[in-house]
């Protein structure tokens, strides 16, 4: 495996998402690994729709909160079609849902994977290079006030609560880590970005770690 | 406005806040010299409460996943 890899580098991860005050994370974690599994096969990288899960994926609560495996199992039995952002905007509440024909543009997973690689972080460097950007859900509570440097401490393992998007890792460094997206906008973090240290399961990183196949 | 319940009430969680951010800043440098650790500090979020920042942005709900095994890798090969 390469010492650094961010598939930022490649071209197919679209920029840093606000989901404002909507517990949307769940549902643009999962539209942001569509978008960057699309991008890998080769399709042009843009941005889909977010509010399209929020309304629409039924096991969950929209922007009250929900579980990127809810979303992703319900995206999976519905075949429904993901369309662009431009088409179902993003509007930070939860609304009825709107369907869309068979015949309409999108995109609809052909499957996903879901698994748990705690005490198993090197096999998930292997799985982000295989797979692309990996949906996680981790504990967030302390990333109220991160302004930058890499998370060590200060986070739990087990009481996950936000979910996010590994794009890549930095291994040549003296504390290796993850780079990982988040979608409170640029202004959060490195860029929207945080760094969390690699092996230790920092924040529950690996606990819950899933990606969608297009 | 300034004087208002409401930016008192604010005033009051940005200084918990920020005395939380020194806290959590010394405990690591002096308890860990790691390098590249965290930086704690004032951001869009520092005027809001932790229970209200979790609240509004930690919606995501955890599910309980197989653990991955070789079982996992091979299994995906099967017919």
């Amino acid at each position: 495996l390469p010492p650094k890899f961010d598939w930022r580098d490649k071209n197919v991860v679209t920029p840093v998402r606000n989901q404002e005050s909507c517990g949307g994370c769940w549902a643009f974690s999962v539209v942001e690994s569509i978008e960057s599994s699309c991008a890998i096969k080769g399709r042009q990288l843009e941005l889909l729709s977010a509010q399209e899960v929020i309304d629409c994926s039924y096991r969950d609560a929209g922007c009250k909160g929900g579980s990127p495996i809810n979303a992703l199992i319900w995206l999976n039995q519905s075949k429904a079609k993901l369309v662009k952002e431009s088409v179902y905007p993003f509007n930070a509440k939860t609304g009825l849902c709107r369907y869309f024909s068979r015949s309409a543009l999108g995109v609809s997973i052909t499957g996903f994977k879901a698994y748990s690689f705690r005490y198993n972080e090197d096999v998930m460097m292997e799985k982000l290079l295989e797979w692309g950007p990996l949906v996680a859900v981790v504990d967030a509570v302390s990333w109220q006030d991160y302004l930058g440097g890499i998370i060590q401490h200060h986070c739990s393992q087990g009481q996950s609560n936000h979910a996010v998007v590994i794009t890549g890792y930095d291994a040549t460094g003296d504390t290796p880590y993850w780079i990982v997206r988040n979608s409170w906008g640029t202004k959060w973090g490195v860029d929207g970005y945080v760094y969390i240290k690699m092996g230790k399961n920092v924040c529950g990183i690996a606990d819950s770690v899933a990606v969608a196949f297009v | 406005s300034a004087g208002s319940l409401q930016f008192i009430h604010k005033y009051h969680v940005f200084q918990q806040n920020v005395q939380r951010h020194e806290t959590m800043n010394l405990f690591s440098s002096n308890f860990w010299n790691e390098s590249g650790s965290a930086v704690y500090g004032i951001n869009q979020f520092s005027d809001m409460s932790p229970e209200v920042f979790r609240a509004t942005y930690l919606g995501s709900r955890s599910v309980q996943l197989p653990k991955y095994t070789l079982f996992s890798k091979n299994a995906k090969k099967l017919p």
